[in-house]
């Protein structure tokens, strides 16, 4: 429960996509 | 530009080299790094304190106890058909001889089912495996087992050819594991050439004769350290993105490749993005494994210690298998943590280095990769790596700087991306 508590994602995997290209 | 500047600085810029030539500092001046010898305790002081004076944050050891064994002198001496001297490199934890050594028939098999064949002429002799080199995976049984296996069914002591992938007349050391109710025998390495030449003359139905000589020792357990120091995250400065190479190695050549250049370019990982002005939201911690030889002691512990706070580390990642030209990154985690971890990749596309393979793995990461924590380890050339590999091959010369530039520039770039995310990589 620990594991997942932290990690449940409020982003769509579009907005991570979006936000890792603005590290290119 | 983040990615960009990560590369080049790492490739390109002022930090080109960097951790090359602090690596080749460190073994040059130290030598190799046994557990539960001074050569490491020296390199673990002397890492330390450039890990202060380079200023990064939260720069401490945390103690672990790990094993002490010493080789001591050994050989191994065909006696029959002819004498020959054979090159041979015991293995950790194994037992030594008497004075005299040990002198026995030798029975040359090429696996363990040939030795259950076998069984009944095994019995006071030396067991000479002669397994194939298939990979390392598959073919490293025969060292970490090869001694109880033939101690099971009478065997005085065994010789086991070495797990590489290329050889010139070079042993290759490694652990081994006794177990419990069977009788410890000593056992060593032998090269690939010898164990090849005595299955040719076994086959021809002519007596080998061996005297083996080993000095081991096992020494109870000693103080050392796992070495750790931080970037501190700006945001959620509790949660982790761990980084990490291990700082102990075999008692043989210089300990640079295994695994000298992990250890130092996670070290660069850290480097670089403070000379970048860089601090991710989350913190990205360095540890520098002690004892990951003997079967991760050094992780274990630190593992039992941190473990309460697993849900705060986002990634584990570790680079044990060399820091040759990468061919990608090796990835353990659900599926989205994959599709996000291939997007982290592809800002390396000015390297040309964008694929995630599976199996991310490593001695000291599997116990929260196992747990459930994201893992991610660097993949290259496993062949070349397998050449050098727990042999005096492994020096500062099997390692290219310019190849190490770049593996730090991916691993800078994964971990600094990763731990600067909105949101920690799911599981």
């Amino acid at each position: 429960k620990a594991i997942h508590k932290a990690s449940t994602p409020q982003k769509t995997f579009k907005e991570i996509q979006e936000e890792i290209a603005g590290y290119t | 530009d983040v990615a960009k500047a990560i590369i080049n600085l790492a490739v390109y810029g002022r930090a080109q080299n960097r951790s090359y030539e602090r690596l080749a500092h460190l073994v040059d001046t130290v030598g190799p790094r046994l557990s539960g010898s001074k050569n490491l305790e020296e390199a673990i002081q002397l890492t330390y304190q450039s890990l202060k004076d380079s200023g990064l944050e939260n720069v401490h050891l945390e103690p672990v106890k790990v094993p002490h064994w010493e080789r001591g002198e050994e050989s191994a001496m065909m006696v029959k058909p002819r004498l020959y001297k054979m090159a041979i490199l015991g293995l950790g934890s194994s037992i030594g001889t008497p004075a005299e050594g040990i002198t026995a028939e030798v029975l040359v098999v090429n696996s363990f089912d040939e030795l259950q064949r076998r069984a009944i002429e095994a019995k006071g002799k030396i067991v000479v495996y002669n397994q194939p080199y298939i990979s390392y995976a598959t073919s490293v049984k025969y060292r970490v087992q090869g001694a109880v296996e033939a101690a099971k069914v009478g065997a005085l002591a065994s010789l086991i050819r070495s797990v590489a992938s290329f050889s010139i007349y070079s042993p290759h050391t490694g652990n081994q594991k006794y177990q419990d109710g069977v009788t410890k025998i000593p056992t060593a390495c032998i090269t690939v050439e010898d164990a090849e030449m005595m299955s040719r003359i076994a086959s021809h139905g002519t007596t080998i004769v061996v005297n083996l000589k080993m000095g081991a020792v096992n020494y109870p357990d000693t103080d050392s350290f796992n070495t750790v120091a931080e970037i501190t995250g700006s945001r959620h400065p509790e949660q982790i993105v761990l980084v990490s190479g291990h700082l102990d190695s075999w008692d043989v050549g210089q300990g640079a490749m295994d695994d000298g250049g992990g250890a130092f370019i996670s070290w660069e990982a850290l480097s670089l993005i403070k000379d970048l002005g860089l601090r991710p939201k989350r913190t990205l911690r360095l540890v520098l494994w002690t004892a990951e030889e003997q079967g991760g002691v050094g992780a274990s512990q630190y593992y039992q210690l941190h473990k309460v706070n697993i849900s705060q580390y986002s990634l584990v990642m570790e680079s044990d298998a060399g820091t040759y030209l990468p061919t990608g990154l090796q990835f353990t985690g659900s599926d989205k943590a994959r599709s996000i971890m291939e997007e982290v990749m592809s800002l390396l596309r000015p390297l040309n280095i964008t694929q995630v393979f599976t199996k991310g793995e490593g001695e000291d990461i599997n116990f929260w990769i196992q747990a459930g924590v994201p893992g991610a380890s660097l993949l290259d050339d496993l062949n070349k790596y397998f050449f050098f590999h727990h042999s005096h091959g492994d020096t500062m010369t099997a390692l290219d700087p310019k190849q190490m530039n770049v593996a730090a520039a991916v691993w800078a770039v994964v971990s600094y991306v990763v731990a600067d995310l909105d949101e920690m990589l799911p599981r």
